[in-house]
């Protein structure tokens, strides 16, 4: 069977096989930069995968992005596919900044953090849950099932803005990293060791956040972090005039304990940032498909601004 | 097949600290089969809350007998979903 990226429609939502085979044939269009790497399996005993787009050299230091944490935010997903393709077509056509910052830089790029939960949210039609948010393992209340992945990680595990039942929305979990899932991520990025950002996108309302979400103090790098952002918010901006807020998560979502990017803040990954794509309004979790590529598109000019920060500032 | 016919999307506005302490208290009740999107943290950040078809009207009085004002921003749920679903299919084949 021929499989073409050129052929893959981007303006629509898919399920994960569609998605895993869109990698796959990304991959094959591009040997030389990108590997598909299997990172373990879910609680559902699906492969976990990241794409490495890499021009050599060993354990260089490195950008990670995921979406899909949170199962109901398509679009996030969706957008992930789309970065992954044009990463690729920039490196191939040499458009600039991609082949100078992938000169000095991996990107790791994850578009599905959360398989079991994305494989829920298109179950049909006996078991059909698109508003699900989070995994699918075994609580010890048999009635609910499933962790907020983004409150398991081990930052200030169990503080405020996490639940400790199994039947909320934003279930922690019974102890920090209990999940397979994020066991995996954290796994990956502290045995690679030289991770100097870390993004993940997620979708609601357009924010640009940076540490902490457990916390209302300010995190030490908070003024470089802020600068970062709100010039990425313009970069994004320059699109379609999408405006973006930025801050801290505590302050400009909710308080977040056992969040992905404090773990990663703490762990001294210092450009930490989450994203809360277009996704709103009339619209939660259900942003019409015709939006897809313009979303993706905007939000590929702030990661592309942050990416070339990143690369400019060694540290 | 769960179906979500009737299900609105509810956007609050709380106003007062005890407005807060209230949507808290509805949060922490699992059994009232509401869905927050958003969660009550402060008075700037509005709370948004999925409610089933059933629960509407028991929902509407707490709100009022709270005083707490809100909006609905989405009218049917399933609309959408079916409309999504559609699309997919489409896509598919």
């Amino acid at each position: 069977v021929e499989r073409q990226t050129k052929s893959f429609n981007f303006a629509a939502y898919h399920d994960l096989e569609t998605i895993y085979n869109f990698m796959d044939t990304l991959v094959a269009s591009h040997s030389n930069l990108i590997s598909k790497v299997n990172i373990g399996s879910t609680y559902e005993d699906r492969p976990m995968y990241v794409l490495k787009f890499s021009t050599g050299g060993e354990k260089r230091p490195a950008i990670w992005i995921d979406a899909g944490m949170h199962a109901r935010e398509w679009i996030s997903h969706a957008t992930a596919v789309w970065l992954a393709d044009r990463i690729a077509t920039d490196f191939k056509e040499n458009r600039a900044p991609v082949p100078s910052i992938l000169s000095k830089m991996d990107i790791y790029l994850m578009i599905v953090a959360n398989p079991d939960g994305y494989v829920f949210t298109h179950r049909s039609p006996n078991e059909f849950y698109r508003l699900w948010r989070k995994n699918r393992s075994a609580t010890s209340n048999p009635k609910c099932n499933g962790v907020d992945l983004n409150r398991n990680w081990d930052a200030e595990f169990s503080g405020p803005g996490a639940s400790d039942d199994p039947c909320a929305e934003h279930y922690r979990g019974p102890f920090a990293q209990s999940e397979i899932e994020v066991q995996n991520i954290a796994d990956l990025i502290m045995n690679h060791g030289n991770f100097k950002s870390f993004m993940t996108l997620h979708s609601y309302k357009q924010l640009l956040m940076y540490p902490y979400g457990y916390s209302g103090n300010d995190a030490p790098d908070r003024t470089e972090l802020h600068d970062v952002a709100t010039q990425a918010s313009r970069a994004l901006n320059s699109w379609h005039g999408t405006i973006y807020k930025v801050g801290s998560i505590f302050h400009i979502i909710e308080p977040a304990s056992g969040a992905s990017v404090d773990w990663a803040y703490q762990r001294g990954i210092k450009y930490s940032f989450a994203f809360e794509l277009r996704d709103t309004g009339e619209y939660g979790f259900l942003l019409p498909a015709d939006q897809i590529v313009s979303t993706a598109r905007e939000t590929w000019y702030a990661l592309r601004y942050i990416m070339q920060y990143v690369c400019d500032h060694p540290y | 097949e769960e179906l979500i016919n009737g299900d609105k999307v509810f956007r609050i506005h709380a106003e007062s600290e005890s407005h807060i302490h209230a949507l808290k208290e509805l949060e922490r009740d699992v059994d009232s089969g509401l869905d927050f999107w958003t969660h009550a943290v402060s008075t700037e950040q509005p709370v948004d809350i999925r409610v089933p078809h059933s629960r509407l009207y028991a929902l509407k009085d707490f709100l009022k007998k709270n005083n707490i004002p809100f909006t609905v921003i989405i009218n049917n749920v399933q609309e959408l979903l079916v409309r999504e679903r559609e699309e997919m299919v489409r896509n598919a084949e």
